[in-house]
């Protein structure tokens, strides 16, 4: 699965994410990604948020649409937010994974609860960074 | 005004000693690769929307990930693929899913969001929507790798395996496909 989250200078965010699903996969399975609030969510009032990992649980619990929910409601950072429902949330329901998430603010989060993720992020500096493991 | 860009390339088992250096070094330069392209759309007043469509676009072009090109079989050696995308200004989303012949997913997706009445499309209706919008269909043998062609032989392999054991210790299979 790939994702990116961006925030132009207008203030817009945007989110998307493309997946090859699992492998294996029966029966016609589709994971979050097409379903939107639960692998792909944006909202210019809170973030954007794209996921990857154990589509069902995912799903399951709407994680993307839950943080800009927690962010919104209960006006948690988005860091925290994304934290809660990574750490948290999926974890407690046995699914793994992670996302990215950046809010409006140009803040961004990107947790995971597995080994590693591919991922990496630019700002105005023009400086990317890459990361792949836990560190 | 703050822009910015934050990409994803999958989670998993990604585990630094386990990880050869060259293939380390080809996931640092397609990431960076993407990362660059969608910072100059940014910087040059582009929006977030097709900061996002345009890296989405490398990523999927490239093998080393699991969507367009790079991505996995399922159990009927087919790639299915699935994408969906949110603008957070408007709301408006498109998403699609179970995709054979679409070489971009996430360019579907937004097609599906700016140009249809619908969110989700899937399975033969998409392909038809993205042929009816000027999408070129691509053969299926374009989504084939090696290595995503060997791991499907694994997992039918220790799914066999798995089956026959599972008849003795039903407890034994904890697969789960959806």
């Amino acid at each position: 699965t790939v994702g990116a989250v961006a925030l132009d200078k207008n203030g817009n965010l945007a989110a998307g994410t493309s997946t090859g699903g699992m492998t294996n996969k029966k029966y016609g399975r589709a994971g979050d990604v097409p379903v939107i609030g639960a692998g792909t969510y944006a909202n210019n009032n809170t973030c954007a948020v794209s996921c990857t990992g154990w589509g069902e649980y995912f799903i399951r619990l709407g994680v993307a649409k839950d943080i800009s929910d927690l962010v919104d409601y209960k006006g948690m950072t988005l860091k925290d937010a994304a934290d809660k429902v990574i750490y948290e949330k999926v974890e407690q329901l046995g699914g793994d994974g992670g996302l990215i998430a950046i809010d409006k603010n140009g803040n961004f989060a990107m947790p995971f609860n597995t080994a590693g993720m591919f991922r990496g992020y630019i700002f105005e500096d023009g400086r990317p960074i890459v990361k792949m493991y836990k560190d | 005004v703050k822009y910015g860009l934050v990409i994803h390339g999958g989670a998993g088992t990604i585990e630094k000693d386990k990880m050869p250096p060259e293939i380390e070094a080809q996931y640092e330069e397609k990431l960076n690769e993407a990362l660059l392209a969608g910072y100059k759309i940014l910087s040059d007043g582009g929006s977030s929307l097709d900061a996002v469509e345009k890296v989405i676009n490398i990523l999927e072009d490239s093998p080393l990930f699991n969507a367009g090109k790079g991505a996995v079989f399922a159990h009927n050696g087919i790639n299915e693929l699935d994408a969906s995308i949110m603008d957070g200004n408007t709301h408006n989303a498109g998403a699609v899913a179970r995709l054979t012949h679409i070489k971009n997913p996430i360019s579907l997706a937004r097609m599906v969001m700016e140009k249809s009445e619908h969110v989700f499309l899937i399975g033969d209706g998409a392909e038809q929507f993205a042929v009816q919008n000027g999408v070129e269909l691509v053969d299926q043998n374009y989504f084939y790798t090696d290595s995503r062609w060997n791991a499907l032989q694994r997992a039918l392999k220790k799914e066999m395996e798995s089956k026959s054991q599972t008849v003795l210790y039903p407890a034994l299979s904890d697969e789960k496909y959806g």
